[in-house]
């Protein structure tokens, strides 16, 4: 989970790791 | 590995040009003369960028397909994709509100999905199998572009009214292959001498 305020690295839900 | 991805996107997000703001329905709309030189100007930009641009994308109403006739013959031989998606609409109440704009609570509900249905489809980073990097352009609307660019950047969607885009003029995001976005320029229309720029 992006901390509050953070930058929500699978924005696009393209993230690999996920 | 092979499932990352490994090249850049550059979306170029263009607003229309100038149109007939007295058309009764989207069809009389059409662009005006100055509208039309606006194109050309962007035309031209965009051609002397000297970029190898992929596909243009254009909403599917009159005045951005106006807008994408008179860019595409400065790039001979682009593919063209009409989308009904990148429409013209109300994508979330804005905060601060503004008193001479206010659509219902309906027009929210049904452009804001529709708008973000389109921020879904083309805003994100490469597809696995995607070898170069490449540049799209999207000719769409004020609101749209607006949208897009706060959801990118990950800012309060509500902001999006916070910012002003002249007639023709580029945005350009580039997404990375790792995700992360750059806004490089917001409204650019400083190719256009100033008595050609308008907004409304």
């Amino acid at each position: 989970e992006p901390k509050k305020g953070g930058w929500d690295t699978n924005w696009d839900r393209r993230e690999p790791a996920f | 590995e092979n499932k990352k991805p490994k090249a850049t996107r550059h979306i170029l997000l263009i607003r229309h040009s100038q149109y007939n703001l007295n058309g009764h329905s989207d069809k009389d709309r059409t662009l005006t003369g100055l509208g039309q030189e606006q194109a050309e100007l962007t035309g031209q930009r965009l051609a002397t960028l000297g970029l190898k641009y992929d596909v243009l994308i254009h909403s599917s109403m009159t005045r951005a397909v106006e807008t994408a006739n008179i860019i595409s013959k400065y790039i001979p031989g682009i593919q063209r994709v009409s989308c009904d998606l990148l429409r013209e609409g109300a994508p979330i109440e804005p905060d601060p509100p503004i008193n001479h704009w206010k659509p219902d609570s309906v027009q929210y509900y049904e452009d804001g999905a529709r708008i973000e249905a389109a921020f879904r489809r083309y805003i994100h980073r490469a597809e696995t199998n995607q070898l170069e990097d490449t540049y799209e352009i999207i000719i769409c609307h004020a609101n749209v572009i607006r949208y897009f660019v706060c959801r990118a950047l990950q800012f309060p969607s509500e902001g999006w009214l916070r910012m002003g885009l002249n007639h023709g003029s580029i945005t350009w995001l580039t997404i990375r292959p790792s995700g992360r976005v750059i806004l490089r320029t917001l409204g650019d229309s400083g190719f256009m001498p100033p008595e050609k720029v308008t907004r409304s």
